[in-house]
């Protein structure tokens, strides 16, 4: 474990928290995407399959939080508080991406296992399940300060995982093309969004789409 | 041989 690892795992538990508190407090998933934490729900599955296996007490109780909270999630915006859901604007076709992922994840893999191909399945599908939620965004051409606040932390959780792979590059000599590749694309697909976030949301404006 | 790298990152 090093700084930026810990640092990045606890802005990914503050976005989620950051997501609750929107649903709870607006008592409204409107402006979330349901189909993006669908597929956090279906990441989270599909890499902690080695649940079992034990790392460290950490790392089994971060496991189970994010596939808990990802299912409740579901249940908040499918089941309580549907009547605020508006599939009309949520709209991104979802069934590419899995497509996609699943046929990069049988080409280009560590090892070919059932448990493997999955974690490599997941690790492809986290870089883009963002991209209906960004679509959403670019569709409204706007968003409730909270919302952008979920997004925040959920960027600089990914973009503090590079930190931590060059940290451990130098320090372990830790390689991992597969993760770092799809690290990088999932925080390059966030740049628009983080530019926006700071000439606006930080300055007390409302985000808005130029 | 070829490792796999460990998978301790969440």
């Amino acid at each position: 474990m090093n700084f930026f690892r810990l640092t990045a795992d606890l802005m990914h538990l503050l976005s989620i928290f950051v997501l609750l508190l929107k649903i709870q407090k607006t008592r409204s998933c409107s402006g979330i995407s349901f189909k993006t934490q669908l597929l956090y729900a279906v990441v989270f599955v599909t890499r902690y399959l080695d649940l079992l296996k034990w790392i460290s007490l950490y790392n089994t109780l971060m496991k189970i939080f994010f596939i808990a909270s990802s299912i409740y999630i579901l249940y908040l915006m499918k089941i309580k508080f549907r009547a605020t859901y508006d599939p009309s604007q949520d709209t991104f076709r979802i069934e590419f991406l899995l497509g996609a992922c699943l046929l990069l994840a049988l080409v280009f893999n560590y090892t070919f296992t059932f448990i493997e191909v999955l974690w490599t399945f997941s690790i492809y599908l986290e870089a883009v399940a963002i991209l209906p939620q960004l679509f959403m965004l670019s569709r409204t051409g706007e968003a409730e300060t909270i919302t952008t606040h979920y997004l925040f932390a959920l960027g600089a959780y990914r973009g503090l995982y590079l930190l931590n792979w060059i940290w451990r590059f130098y320090t372990e000599h830790h390689i991992d093309w597969i993760v770092w590749v799809a690290g990088a694309i999932q925080t390059a697909l966030y740049s628009d969004f983080f530019y926006i976030y700071y000439k606006k949301v930080l300055h007390g404006q409302k985000f808005e789409l130029p | 041989e070829y490792k796999l790298p460990i998978k301790d990152e969440l």
